[in-house]
């Protein structure tokens, strides 16, 4: 990636996180499309030996041989289809390989994202230019290809897993999801929990769903579940209209740019016979009425570089492609085939206001090139999947946020960076967003935390990601989301935006061991059987002891209260008590931390004993109880607070949610 | 249909393989043959979840759910790219 490192701190120059030699032995498993192992990205210059306990293979294909295709960076590369193949028939030869090679492109990127090498002179068709490097960059990456043309199969995930966790990985990158189950029957959850088990992080992407509520995946609490926001760039594009007015949208369209004259310009669903037209679907718009003109496209149903596509395929010179309520004003840059540019939903408004006023309405676009420097960020990025944790709400999720917008990586050469059939470009990089590209930007700086602590457990390693994540821009405002333009909340960030300076020296970890987890399972009230699918073990709940979700020594709290439902005052005339644990453990120099609560609502109470912790040395853990007190609220009432532990160098944070039930 | 085939991934509790067995592969064939006549598998599991994946009928699945040792029969989930 351009521009992240520094936005992240991490940058060379900055001299603040430099890379240990022992990262060199921290492999990072990605699962993914596959790979495309001629990209730069991969280069094994200045790499020494495989690690001894390395027990993967660069399997091969028609068009991909381990002569040349793995090295000492790239060190594994396998391939899983028999699920695929037993569901959707075999492999069409023709349109992908059945080797490890990424012929879609996601594969490449998300693991030059997260440990790709430097290479210089990156860009895409000149936008984001700049040295890209991985998260990582001393990390060696292993590839497993589970995702084909028709989906991600659970069976071939299991078993890529399988072999990732017998191969040695440390550190396991899952930009996939498949929605909301128990965690007994989601392939994702099991395998994760046999390689937590096993000392390796397990980082997943939280889910595109957003800004609906209750939408994330991969939400078992021994995953680290990463939410997407912006960086400090944009790629804007500035449309004038023929009533004067200005506005700014952004794009990556890189070609012959439109004449200086404003051309006509029209709203889709006007020169269309179809009820949908104004969407650009294939084959709605009525070439006659499009001939050389704007034509602004509304966001929705099929791909946004789709519309652009049809847009030309229909005679068009430029789209303005505006974003409806269900994006707000969150902007998505795409590499367009014709002049195109997205804009928000508010600004798509008062265009349309001007289309439907005007008899002879006129504009043009600009493109504006990378800017850098842009404020407010982060931002939540509106398609990001929220909270509240349907699967467990007494868990926090998702845990975490990092770069997921605008994000250039390594592409492959098998598809144009639109990945459109018709996109002849090839690119060595590709802009991207998703929480696809946010999740390997954590796994990779997990690997440089690993490659630092190696004695840290995969939840001492998540615990520093999340305690010492920022909530808050440097003047004190809470981030914001992109979808309302107010603040973010615990239910959408987590912790936060990842802080991998911070996280490197954290002072206090919340520790949980394979055991705990498994009595987590039986406070959600899993059989032995089910607690067996999860974990391979013949554990049974002990029927004489009160097991807890509260007592799993989480870096967060959820707080779920039930709303009264007896009482002539109705809600707002019940007290509730609810306490968790919790322990911290010492991974900084001796020290003496305070705590601090803070409660967002006066109808919640958050007293924590001791309110002082005092570590005299490594590895020494202490434990505290904190109360939460709260009058009844009505049904589906949320709020949010933190508590916060610091000796006056460290700060360990927890957010606080609250929700009545 | 009750007879079309979808894959399952089928965990079982490796420490219950009958001692007639010595390999856990042989169990987990003689388990799908009790089952199926032409019930193919996909994989074994041994690292992240023991067991197998395989073609099943929906009655085929009930069938194997109900053997010693079964733990869980799933139905296989697709996923998608984020």
């Amino acid at each position: 990636t351009t521009r992240t490192p520094e936005f992240l701190g991490i940058s060379h120059e900055s001299g603040l996180f430099p890379e240990s030699e022992s990262v060199t032995d921290v492999v990072v498993g990605v699962l993914d499309t596959g790979v495309w192992p001629e990209r730069k990205s991969y280069d094994d210059t200045g790499f020494g030996p495989v690690p001894a306990t390395w027990k993967g293979a660069c399997e091969e294909g028609k068009d991909f041989k381990a002569a040349t295709a793995c090295n000492r960076k790239l060190i594994g590369a396998r391939f899983f289809c028999k699920g695929y193949e037993a569901s959707m028939g075999p492999v069409d030869e023709s349109r992908e390989s059945r080797s490890p090679r990424d012929g879609d492109g996601h594969g490449t990127h998300t693991s030059s994202t997260a440990a790709g090498n430097f290479v210089q002179d990156a860009s895409l068709l000149g936008y984001a230019s700049g040295t890209a490097r991985g998260m990582a960059t001393r990390a060696r990456i292993a590839v497993y290809k589970v995702c084909w043309t028709g989906g991600c199969f659970s069976s071939d995930i299991l078993a890529a897993l399988d072999k990732a966790v017998d191969d040695g990985v440390n550190v396991l990158s899952l930009s996939l999801g498949g929605g909301q189950s128990d965690y007994f029957r989601d392939g994702v959850a099991i395998g994760a929990f046999a390689a937590m088990e096993k000392g390796i992080l397990v980082s997943c992407s939280a889910g595109n769903a957003g800004p609906g509520t209750a939408s994330l995946s991969n939400v078992a609490p021994w995953i680290t579940t990463v939410g997407a926001g912006t960086i400090d760039r944009d790629f804007p594009a500035y449309i004038t209209l023929g009533n004067g007015m200005n506005y700014t949208g952004v794009s990556l369209y890189s070609g012959k740019p439109l004449p200086d004259e404003k051309l006509h310009f029209v709203y889709a669903g006007n020169v269309t016979n179809s009820t949908n037209g104004n969407l650009c679907m294939s084959g709605t718009l009525i070439p006659e009425k499009v001939a050389g003109k704007i034509v602004l496209c509304d966001r929705g149903i099929n791909a946004r570089v789709q519309k652009g596509a049809v847009v030309k395929e229909a005679g068009g010179a430029g789209m303005i492609l505006s974003n409806t309520a269900a994006n707000g004003e969150e902007l998505v840059a795409d590499a367009h085939l014709l002049p195109a540019t997205a804009v928000g939903e508010k600004t798509g408004n008062a265009i349309k206001s001007y289309l439907s006023s005007e008899q002879n309405p006129v504009a043009s676009i600009i493109f504006g090139g990378t800017k850098v420097g842009v404020e407010p960020s982060p931002v939540l990025a509106a398609f990001s999947s929220r909270g509240p944790n349907a699967i467990t709400p007494a868990i926090l999720k998702p845990d975490l946020i990092a770069p997921g917008v605008n994000i250039l990586a390594g592409w492959t050469g098998a598809a144009g960076p639109t990945g459109l059939a018709v996109d002849t470009r090839r690119t060595e990089f590709n802009i991207i967003s998703g929480t696809s590209m946010s999740c390997p930007h954590v796994s990779g700086l997990a690997a440089l935390l690993k490659g630092s602590h190696p004695d840290w457990s995969p939840a001492a390693i998540k615990s520093a990601l999340m305690t010492t994540a920022y909530s808050s821009y440097k003047g004190g405002k809470p981030l914001l989301d992109v979808s309302t333009g107010m603040a973010a909340t615990p239910f959408d960030v987590g912790s936060g935006h990842v802080d991998p300076v911070q996280a490197l020296d954290p002072g206090l970890v919340y520790d949980i061991t394979p055991d705990d987890y498994i009595g987590f399972l039986c406070a959600i009230g899993y059989t032995p059987l089910q607690i067996g699918a999860v974990s391979k073990r013949n554990a049974s709940c002990d029927s004489g002891k009160k097991y807890s979700v509260s007592d799993l020594n989480y870096p967060s709290f959820s707080v779920p209260f039930e709303t009264a439902t007896t009482g002539a005052g109705g809600a707002g005339s019940t007290t509730t008590i609810v306490k968790h644990v919790r322990t911290l453990t010492n991974v900084g120099t001796p020290g003496s931390y305070r705590a601090t609560v803070t409660a967002a609502a006066e109808y919640v109470k958050v007293t924590v004993e001791p309110a002082e912790l005092s570590f005299k040395q490594v590895g020494e853990t202490l434990s505290y109880t904190v109360s939460f007190t709260a009058v009844s609220q009505p049904s589906g009432t949320s709020s949010f607070g933190s508590l916060v532990w610091s000796d006056g160098k460290h700060v360990v944070a927890s957010p606080i949610a609250f929700t009545w039930t | 249909g009750k007879t079309s085939k979808k894959t399952y991934i089928v965990h079982v509790s490796k420490s219950q393989m009958p001692a007639e067995f010595v390999e856990h592969s042989h169990w987990y064939d003689a388990s799908l043959q009790a089952v199926s006549d032409s019930a193919e598998m996909l994989y074994t599991y041994d690292t992240v979840t023991h067991g197998f994946s395989a073609r099943l009928t929906p009655a085929e699945a009930e069938a194997l759910a109900a053997r010693a040792g079964v733990l869980a029969v799933v139905p296989e989930t697709r996923y998608h790219l984020h």
